[in-house]
């Protein structure tokens, strides 16, 4: 589902050039689990953001089953991102003027789903996250973690066949931070192929594969690494 | 240094009313090192907010340092917001507009140092953060954790007396969670009063007090709490 070879992402700023994705590869199947570790600032969420179809590479191929994504157009990109992928950003990027349940419902609307359809969808998910209640409010009405959670539950809305999860338990308690990683684990038993980067370990050891990232670069973990 | 007596806080929006703290009684001395633990929703970032002089309360009283916070004029609260309290907030609120050290020197320029100093003092603790090669670029162009090292290096520019920090290591592997706690545990050697919100154990079993909130309330943990 995931390919990419020799990818390198650079950012570039006055006279200093940030080498955040160096030469990557990465190959994903349909299905797996996988977890990436790394200090902060080693290029996690980039990686991510470059898979989530947010940001281009600089050099180097990425296939996303097994398309070319650089000779995908717009529209095609726009599909891929709203029914193929689901994303759940570390900063949340919830949209402040929405309610809770519109923010959940928006990839749905989207893809066109029916209202009926949608609102039931979406009182599920606020179920499976423990804010019900909370439905009517404003992000900005959340706690931290609250919100963290809004932003997985709005990634789950389309069932997307992949999920792309940057640090889903930064901001949780561990009790919370369980309830999280049941759901995102009922989802991968589903069949839905999940790459999460945490810091966590409890995520790092219930993933089928660990890998590591470190100035840019991705080296994958034996069963002998784990962090 | 802090006193609160029956404190509560109230958020009314529609026709719900979230008791987000509730007749809180809290005494803190001079010196102490605090920490509060809680799950995701319990009250924790509003309490620090009513303490950090961020929001008010709806009932209740809080002294800080013996001074009644709410006869207080607006230049005084200002004063002690600038000069005696340290805040780190939970999702950074980093200015987007100004580099890495125009964020870390803000508040000095506030308080009135000379250039000369402010400078100094800026590299000073970019150094501790570990980001001394980073002070030109935005906000926008660190990794999430990153940024949170910044906050808690600006939280630190003026040497506070009172320091209050929301899940400062939420976002940072073991690593740099061990390099902030490090730093925070130092700026408490030298005389400061520290209260951290936290999730991460490590802090908690670091600190002299461990205090747990829950739907509002705070409990004092003895010993047999450990979380
Ligand atoms: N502006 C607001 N309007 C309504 N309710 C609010 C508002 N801000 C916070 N709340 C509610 O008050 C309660 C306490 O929130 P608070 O942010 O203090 O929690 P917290 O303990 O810091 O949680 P976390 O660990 O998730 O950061 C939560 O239920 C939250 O939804
Ligand atoms: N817009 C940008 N301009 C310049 N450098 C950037 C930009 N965005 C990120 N970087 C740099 O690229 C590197 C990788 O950042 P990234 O956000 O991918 O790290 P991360 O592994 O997610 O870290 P964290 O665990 O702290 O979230 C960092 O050194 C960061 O400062
Ligand atoms: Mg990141
Ligand atoms: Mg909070």
């Amino acid at each position: 589902i995931i390919e990419l070879v020799a990818a390198s992402k650079i950012y570039r700023s006055d006279n200093i050039a940030t080498l955040a994705v160096n030469e990557i590869n990465l190959e994903i199947y349909a299905g797996e689990f996988t977890a990436i570790v790394g200090q902060s600032g080693s290029g996690k969420s980039t990686l991510l953001s470059v898979l989530g179809l947010l940001d281009k590479l600089d050099e180097g191929s990425y296939k996303l089953g097994g398309h070319d994504v650089q000779k995908l157009s717009r529209e095609q990109l726009a599909d891929l991102r709203c029914n193929q992928l689901g994303f759940v950003f570390q900063f949340f990027h919830l949209l402040g003027d929405l309610t809770i349940k519109e923010n959940i419902g928006l990839p749905m609307s989207l893809s066109g789903l029916s209202q009926k359809v949608i609102r039931q969808r979406t009182d599920e998910l606020l179920e499976k996250v423990d804010l019900s209640h909370r439905g009517q409010h404003y992000p900005n009405q959340l706690s931290g973690g609250q919100q963290q959670r809004v932003a997985v539950a709005r990634a789950l809305a389309n069932k997307p066949p992949l999920l792309l999860v940057d640090e889903p338990t930064g901001n949780l308690d561990s009790e919370s931070g369980e309830a999280v990683l049941q759901l995102l684990a009922e989802e991968h038993k589903g069949g839905t192929t999940l790459l999460i980067v945490t810091h966590d370990h409890g995520i790092a050891n219930n993933a089928g594969r660990l890998m590591k990232m470190h100035d840019g670069r991705l080296y994958s973990a034996g069963t002998d690494f784990r962090p």
